[in-house]
């Protein structure tokens, strides 16, 4: 991570692992600012991207498909 | 096991809002088998953790991402980490501009330094006074800043973060403001008759100061962030020394130095921009010539060894009670054969001598990066991944400052950048799993 976070703690051998074509941000019900927040709703879309890529990602459930 | 949601809790209601001094960017991730989890007080922080996490997850040869359980509880140490651009000495183009902003972003650089103008050109196109870029612009078509192009630039960057400085420099640096504003700079004088050569703004008439009023009145409203920087740094006495009117004046008022002719002025222009309850940050020449300032004026020091050490001049501003600000160590437009990066990476800004409550007063600092020989073709390699040096000096603990550590992760952190479509230049050799692809 750049820059280097305040304080950090990683367990190496605890990965979980993310499918692009499922993963989503979603607001904490019980978050005081929700979907219509202009800076969050377009963050999401935007590191959605970063971090996936443009796709398109296809569907793990997809019949034949090995994930 | 597979996680396909990062929850996001915000505990501050407020999105339309823009980013402040003030502004707190703390955070906490969670990444664990009960959770994922990303809690911040306001949005601006959520902004943080959302880029930490793109940077935690990972992605195998064979196209698996995975992240690592973690537990980050974040914030940053410095409430200013700026970065400079000058788009007078080149014209930038606004996807540049944009584009840079997206890059601050990725290094959690909370403030958009907008060096607008300066001597070689005047782009910033003015509502109440369109001469100004019509004659002081490169190209009045192609090389201007319109209020969209403004206005795209500050909301693009608030949707990231980042507040907006937006720098108009006088009474130095404003050759191009004299095109378009006839009788605003000072006529220089060889003998006893004009030479045809123009100084600074001229600060001996009334007219001047109901030029900046109005002028600042447009900026003070297009910009909408508190803060303004008024420049205020290198001014050329010699011009107004060789002005028999600008004598004349200075014998009346009984000034017996230009740097009090100098602090007549601002002293004006700081009344101007108060009147529209602006702050200002000004350079450090005007703190130097004992210009009286508001107490929340925010001094910006850019001078590495002379008149002195900056380290000194951080000591004599935060003595004087004002906040400060530190450029001098980072003027990243200065180039060397090496890892460079690693004196930027090695500055400390509280490193001068001062109480506890006068390092309180440093509130961060700025990359710069000025634009004489730098524009759209070699700007995004010459500041990164270099300004990432700054942005960790900014952001993280005083503690962090392992120059080994720090190049293992910067040189992974630019091959991020470089899979995420920034020109970022090396830092030595090497090479990325994914190499930069137009």
């Amino acid at each position: 991570v750049w820059p280097w976070p305040q304080n950090i703690s990683v367990s190496p051998n605890r990965t979980f692992a993310l499918q692009p074509s499922l993963f989503h941000f979603q607001y904490s019900a019980s978050s005081a600012v929700q979907p219509g927040c202009s800076v969050l709703d377009q963050a999401f879309v935007r590191y959605l991207r970063i971090i996936f890529g443009p796709g398109p990602w296809l569907s793990p459930d997809r019949p034949g498909l090995k994930q | 096991t597979v996680k396909n949601s990062l929850e996001v809790f915000v505990a501050v209601p407020g999105c339309d809002q823009f980013p402040e001094m003030n502004s707190v960017e703390n955070y906490t991730l969670t990444l664990n088998d009960d959770h994922f989890i990303l809690k911040a007080d306001t949005v601006w922080g959520a902004l943080r953790g959302l880029e930490t996490f793109s940077q935690l997850i990972w992605r195998s040869a064979e196209g698996m991402f995975s992240v690592k359980w973690t537990e980050i509880v974040d914030f940053p140490r410095f409430p200013h980490r700026g970065l400079l651009l000058d788009t007078s000495r080149h014209y930038l183009p606004l996807q540049a501009i944009l584009e840079t902003l997206d890059v601050m972003a990725y290094n959690k650089f909370n403030v958009f330094h907008w060096h607008i103008v300066d001597d070689p050109s005047f782009p910033y196109d003015s509502v109440t006074f369109p001469e100004l870029s019509r004659k002081g612009s490169y190209n009045p078509v192609t090389h201007i800043y319109t209020m969209g192009d403004v206005k795209t630039v500050i909301e693009y960057a608030r949707l990231r973060g980042i507040r907006v400085l937006a720098e108009f420099d006088t009474p130095g640096h404003t050759l191009s403001w004299g095109k378009g504003i006839p009788g605003l700079l000072t006529p220089c004088y060889s003998g006893t008759t004009p030479s045809g050569s123009y100084g600074p703004v001229n600060p001996i008439l009334n007219r001047t100061y109901e030029f900046m009023a109005s002028f600042f009145q447009e900026i003070s409203s297009v910009f909408p962030d508190f803060y303004l920087h008024l420049g205020g740094d290198e001014v050329d006495f010699s011009c107004w020394q060789s002005n028999p009117d600008i004598q004349a004046f200075m014998k009346e008022k009984g000034f017996e130095s230009y740097e009090k002719l100098e602090s007549f002025y601002i002293q004006k222009l700081l009344n101007i921009v108060s009147s529209y309850k602006k702050g200002y940050l000004v350079w450090q020449e005007v703190f130097d010539n004992g210009v009286k300032l508001s107490p929340d004026t925010v001094v910006h020091v850019w001078r590495e060894t002379k008149p002195l050490p900056y380290t000194m001049e951080m000591q004599n501003i935060t003595k004087a009670g004002y906040r400060v600000l530190l450029s001098a160590p980072w003027y990243l437009n200065h180039i060397s054969y090496g890892q460079d990066w690693q004196q930027a990476y090695q500055v400390e800004p509280l490193d001068f001598e001062g109480s506890p409550a006068q390092k309180s007063l440093v509130i961060g600092g700025e990359a710069c990066m000025w634009g004489e020989y730098v524009d759209v073709t070699n700007l995004t390699p010459r500041l990164w991944p270099r300004a990432g040096a700054v942005a960790e000096r900014l952001w993280s603990s005083q503690s962090v400052r392992d120059v080994d550590l720090a190049y293992e992760r910067l040189a992974y952190f630019r091959c991020e950048l470089l899979r995420r479509g920034v020109q970022a230049q090396p830092l030595y050799v090497g090479y990325c799993e994914h190499e930069y692809f137009q």
